[in-house]
């Protein structure tokens, strides 16, 4: 969804 | 995950497992900074704060948690380390985290990408990773000495640098809506102030050579 952010880099 | 992002990891990792092999076998930790390692360890902290919250991959998790241990372990053999610690060049190693802490923590609070605990946590840890081998490089020109630990930790993390820039464009050309221009800028500034140590690294090596040569 929008509201998430997800960094998935280290 | 790209070829070049894997690179980039374990690069960056090889560069902190390097170093604290390295201090854990020869017992010295000379010509490293502490600053640097404890600024890297509470990048390391602020970053991954989504830990336990976000599950992203295993690979992801387990790499998070090598870079939490090895980062806080380096910090821990220099600081209380009994024969470690006398190799610690402490009286040149005088940069203060706080200049670095400060306006990274207030760049955080205004430029994120949203404001919330974590996200701010994690644009502050961004800011710090860029400057963090200030106190570092500081160390390198007061001493203007390198040896074989120092070198091949630098050149790791350049290593880890450059592929992390490529990772970026490959995923811009490849990836729908990859934007992010807070990891952009802040990693762009981490590898310029990279290509400076790079710069001082061969300069001191040359330097070196140089004396051994007869007058």
């Amino acid at each position: 969804d929008q509201e998430r952010v997800v960094h998935d880099e280290l | 995950m790209n070829i070049f992002r894997l690179a980039g990891d374990m690069t960056h990792l090889m560069s902190v497992l390097v170093l604290l092999l390295k201090i854990h076998t020869i017992k010295s930790c000379a010509g490293i900074s502490l600053k640097t390692q404890e600024l890297y360890a509470l990048v390391f902290a602020t970053r991954y704060l989504d830990i336990f919250t976000d599950f992203i991959s295993v690979y992801n998790t387990i790499m998070k948690l090598i870079f939490l241990g090895s980062s806080f372990s380096i910090v821990w053999y220099m600081r209380r380390h009994k024969l470690v610690r006398r190799s610690y060049d402490k009286e040149q190693d005088t940069f203060r985290h706080f200049f670095l802490v400060l306006p990274c923590l207030l760049l955080a609070l205004v430029m994120n990408e949203k404001f919330t605990f974590k996200e701010v946590m994690w644009a502050f840890s961004l800011y710090l990773e860029a400057v963090a081998i200030l106190p570092q490089l500081v160390l390198l020109q007061r001493t203007k000495n390198i040896d074989n630990l120092t070198g091949q930790y630098v050149f790791l993390l350049g290593a880890y640098r450059a592929f992390y820039i490529f990772n970026w464009i490959y995923r811009y050309f490849t990836e729908p809506h990859y934007v992010h221009w807070i990891t952009w800028i802040s990693g762009l500034v981490q590898t310029l102030l990279y290509a400076d140590f790079f710069y001082y690294y061969f300069n001191s090596w040359k330097n070196n050579v140089k004396l051994h040569l007869p007058a």
